[in-house]
Parts: C-alpha cells; structure tokens; sequence
C-alpha cells in the first residue's frame, strides 16, 4: 500500500481550476536579474483584462498544433523570406487566420531610451526577439502595450543591409534577409503561415533596472500576423547567436533558468546569470544537436515511468527522432509508439475515474465532477546522464473543465517525427 | 522530434546552461 501511494499524487480536484485572482510569490522579485513570469491569459497578466480575446482551449490546443506542425517543418525544408518577402516591406502578403502557437507565458522587459515597457511571449523554440513596430507599414495585430514607437527612442537605429550582422539573420530566421532604403529586413515565418516582417534594429534592452543591454538587435516588425493574444512579441531564447542568450553571453554566460507556475493564477520567474540561486537537487542532462534544428534545446529522453511502472518502450523509439524542450509548445507530443504505451498504462491505472469526451488533440479526458479529491499515478522522465523528471501534479492534466480533465500528452504523426 | 511542452514544466526549475551544453531540471522551482 505504501509503494502504491508513492508513485501516485492525491489532488483536490477544486485545485485543478485556476483562481480568479493572482497569488503572487515574491520569490522572484527579489533577483536582480529575475523577471515575473505569467500565464498569458491569466489574472496575474495584464493581458488578461482583454476578455474578448481569450482563446478557448480547444482554440489553444488547435494552436499548439500549429505550433508543432510549425517545428517539424523547420526540419523538413528550409525557408526563404522569398516566399513572402522581396525587397519592400510594406508590399507584403496579409494573411488571416493564421496562428503561431499559444505561447502561453509572458515577460515584461523594457525596451527603448527612455524605456518603454513590454510584454513579451518567452519562447525557448526561437531565435529572433521582435515586438511589433510603428507605423506598421503593412499591418500590427492588437496589442496590450503602446507600439513601441523607434522615433521615440533615442538610441534605435536599423541595421544596414551591407551588415554581417544582417546576414546572420539567415540562421536565426532560417530566411535570408532581405532589403528596404538600405535597411536590413527580417522576416520570420512560421509553418501555418504567420509570420513577422520589419526591420533588423537595435535598441536597448533593459531586462531589470540593474541589467540593461545597448544595442540589442531585434526585430522591429512591420507585418505582422497571428494570435499573439494581446502580447507585444516575442522573447527569442533559443540558440541562436541572434539569441537573447547569446546577445547577452558577456554577462550572463547563456545561463538561464525559469520556473513555470502551477497555475495560470500563479506567478514564476525568468532569470538570467549564475545569480539567480539554482536548486542544490537540480540534475543536468547533456543538451543534444539535432540535425537541421541547431536552435533547438535538444533532450535525449530514455525511457518513461506511470504510477511506478516502466513503460515497456525501446529507447530506439524516442532516438528515432529525438526530442526538444520548448517553453512555448503547451502539451508534450511523443513518438506514436511511446504514446500508446502511456495511454494504455494511463487508463489502465485510472479505470475507477470516468471517462469523458475527447478535447481537440487530447483523447483521454475524465469527469472528476463527483470527486472531491483524485488520486493519479505520478509520470516520470528518464533523461540522459540518468536524470529523472518527476512531473508535477499539474503537468499531467489540460483542465478544459472539473468534467473534463484530460491527459496532457500527444503522439507525433510518426515515430520519426 | 518529440517536444518537452511547457504544461508538464509545471512548477520545475528548468536551468539552461548553454556555456557547458547542459539542461538542468529540479523539482518545486517556484517555492
């Protein structure tokens, strides 16, 4: 009996639902070189006011798919700002209802002399830091924050085309940069077809009051598509030398650590540097390349545990493909055959819970309306260089609502994906 | 690829260290 309440979590199912106030921690607060991080749709958000425009779960799954579709086409075929781009920003194709992804969590970082604040999606999948632009010469989507507005800042300058530094875009972007009156253009597209087009620029970047980087290059868009739900840009904090991290080595020495909060009424951190005290029990595992996906955080996972119980998957199964940790992809997707083992493993461990309708890419979902507390059998990964990931309580569930509450895992369309 | 979503990040310290080519991970990051 003892074994069997280790490897499971007992929950109260009213915690599944986020409050409808922000409980914030200070924790973070006190770092010099420690952002707030919250959920973007969240009560600790300030995009959060704007009702109208939250997406539906099944909205935001729809999304993550996109997001997902979005990463296996970088490693399908490259880019080329051609397709959407020649030589004029402002003569470039709308399109409507594209998506990026769902992002989710959101920083604030200022940008500018004098600065003006920002909230930004942080997202360990890309390279590029951007935030739309006035005038938006083709088109800004809405935004919580004032555009940020170059004239008004006295350190913006645009890169020049004749730059290497505007070459290097063609690694951060996976697009070669194009060219506008001798301005440098970037241009990054997603998969599902929306992207963000501007001018190459520098500015500076104050992430704290304390730690404030001149010329910071990013993009300072001037098309602009998809639902970036209220949020100013992006944070690119992938691998890039484009990077943030890379940008701000000198200081930071691409050392970073964050915290994702529990709930979306919760708050966690972003900090960057040696200083932000890293947990004494924290385990690494060796970052992996993967061919034609260099920005990528590659992860080598080995094999995985439910309620105790190894699945009974090869490790040739998750090497096929490999495997990338992204901050901004919401639900976790798994080779097909990894998949199916947890599934079974899943249900079979939660049969006394009823079942409830499938929700958008997530097909198995319980009603816990009659329950006032569940038990759940604990999900672990095993990592290279033998660390194990225990996920947390409320990272194996989506919550759509207390009558269905679903899995929060996803096969890929292949084992090689 | 297999991707590593940030739902089941939940509450974990993530620590990237890309000097040393290291993904760091702890449990209860945000008390």
């Amino acid at each position: 009996a003892a074994a069997a309440i280790q490897h499971r979590h007992t929950i109260h199912v009213s915690s599944l639902l986020p409050s409808s106030i922000c409980q914030s921690s200070a924790q973070e607060l006190d770092k010099k070189s420690s952002l707030r991080v919250v959920h973007k749709h969240g009560p600790c958000s300030e995009l959060h006011q704007d009702k109208a425009n939250i997406p539906t779960h099944a909205e935001i799954l729809l999304q993550d798919e996109a997001r997902v579709k979005s990463i296996h086409s970088k490693f399908a075929n490259k880019g080329s700002i051609n397709d959407i781009d020649q030589n004029d920003a402002a003569n470039l194709p709308a399109k409507d209802g594209s998506v990026v992804g769902s992002g989710n969590y959101i920083v604030t970082v200022g940008l500018g002399s004098p600065k003006k604040d920002l909230n930004l999606i942080f997202d360990t999948g890309s390279d590029i830091t951007w935030t739309q632009c006035q005038p938006c010469a083709r088109s800004c989507y809405k935004q919580k924050d004032p555009i940020f507005e170059p004239s008004l800042s006295s350190s913006y300058s645009n890169i020049s085309c004749s730059s290497t530094i505007c070459n290097s875009l063609s690694s951060a972007t996976g697009n070669s940069p194009g060219c506008s009156s001798s301005a440098c253009v970037y241009g990054i597209q997603y998969g599902d077809s929306s992207f963000s087009v501007g001018f190459f620029a520098k500015d500076t970047l104050s992430l704290t009051s304390t730690d404030v980087f001149p010329n910071f290059l990013f993009g300072c868009g001037q098309n602009n598509q998809g639902l970036f739900g209220g949020a100013a840009g992006l944070l690119g904090l992938g691998r890039d030398k484009l990077s943030l991290p890379s940008q701000t080595a000198a200081k930071y020495f691409k050392y970073f650590s964050y915290c994702l909060p529990s709930s979306a009424s919760s708050t966690g951190f972003l900090t960057f540097g040696y200083g932000g005290g890293v947990s004494r029990s924290v385990k690494f595992t060796p970052l992996s390349t993967i061919s034609d996906g260099t920005s990528f955080y590659g992860i080598d996972i080995i094999g995985m545990t439910v309620g105790g119980q190894k699945l009974p998957i090869s490790a040739s199964v998750f090497s096929a493909g490999g495997a990338i940790i992204d901050s901004g992809t919401v639900i976790t997707r798994l080779p097909p055959t990894a998949y199916d083992a947890l599934k079974s493993a899943f249900r079979k461990q939660m049969s006394q819970y009823p079942m409830a309708q499938p929700l958008s890419i997530l097909d198995t979902c319980y009603d816990f309306s009659k329950y006032s507390t569940v038990t759940i059998p604990k999900i672990n990964f095993f990592l290279s260089g033998s660390v194990v990931v225990p996920i947390d309580a409320k990272g194996i569930f989506y919550v759509n609502s207390i009558s269905q509450v679903c899995l929060a895992f996803a096969p890929n369309g292949d084992d090689t994906d | 690829v297999g991707i590593f979503g940030n739902t089941q990040q939940k509450t974990l310290q993530v620590v990237y260290d890309g000097a040393k080519g290291r993904l760091g991970f702890a449990s209860g990051g945000c008390s």
